[in-house]
């Protein structure tokens, strides 16, 4: 059990497979809210670093919440590409986040019956909502170039999403549930890391009863 | 079971937990 707990101390990122396994209960609201933003955010940076083009989520396996709070999309279980099908061709934007959105709400679903349902409050089902109906942009909004800095947190910006159509639609959104949208950043990564923190606090308690 | 901190209701035909496991 200590050699098992010490590997977990090394481990800096878990899968929100993982999570959902070890605690097998669903994320709560706020946690969703977290990955969500904070996943986007990695995507969008990504995006604007030219590094390859993000894939569809496949499974919880794939997102990874790391120890400081970021969440990236991992390789999860290499698959190889269908026969055929480049698994690296690049995927919409909005393919990308009505995927994450389908695995996140399963993760707020996460051990309830076929016939059961969850709650959610009206402002994360709309969120999940427009995530998973998201609009093919029309390339007005080409969502790659935009300046850096232009953050989705400014006060003013009344804009309310109607659609989704880039990362940065579903930033704004999440921004818009907190009181103070500029505190979005720091807040959700905080979330992120408590997840983390606490996750591996509590396997690291049972490796050690094992 | 502990009580779970979220409600729990019966699946819809038109709520967001059918229109998702139509995707």
């Amino acid at each position: 059990g200590r050699s098992l707990a010490a590997a977990l101390v090394m481990r800096d990122a878990l899968s929100l497979e993982e999570i959902l396994q070890l605690y097998s209960q669903p994320i709560n609201e706020e946690q969703a809210w977290a990955v969500c933003y904070q996943c986007c955010g990695s995507l969008r940076s990504r995006g604007r670093r030219g590094e390859s083009p993000s894939r569809r989520v496949e499974s919880p396996a794939d997102i990874r919440i790391w120890k400081d709070g970021t969440v990236t999309l991992g390789d999860g279980a290499r698959r190889p590409p269908a026969e055929g099908k480049s698994e690296y061709l690049h995927r919409p934007e909005t393919e990308v986040i009505e995927s994450l959105g389908i695995i996140i709400y399963k993760a707020l679903d996460y051990g309830l019956k076929e016939n059961e349902e969850r709650e959610l409050s009206p402002p994360l089902e709309q969120l999940i909502d427009y995530m998973t109906n998201t609009v093919e942009a029309d390339g007005s909004k080409d969502e790659g170039y935009e300046a850096l800095d232009e953050g989705v947190e400014e006060e003013n910006d009344k804009g309310d999403v109607e659609v989704i159509q880039s990362y940065r639609d579903v930033m704004k959104l999440c921004a818009a549930h907190l009181p103070t949208r500029s505190d979005a950043p720091n807040h959700y990564q905080a979330v992120c890391r408590a997840l983390f923190a606490e996750t591996m606090e509590l396997y690291t308690f049972l490796a050690r009863i094992k | 079971k502990g009580k779970s901190l979220y409600n729990i209701k019966q699946k819809h035909d038109s709520g967001i937990k059918a229109k998702i496991s139509m995707k």
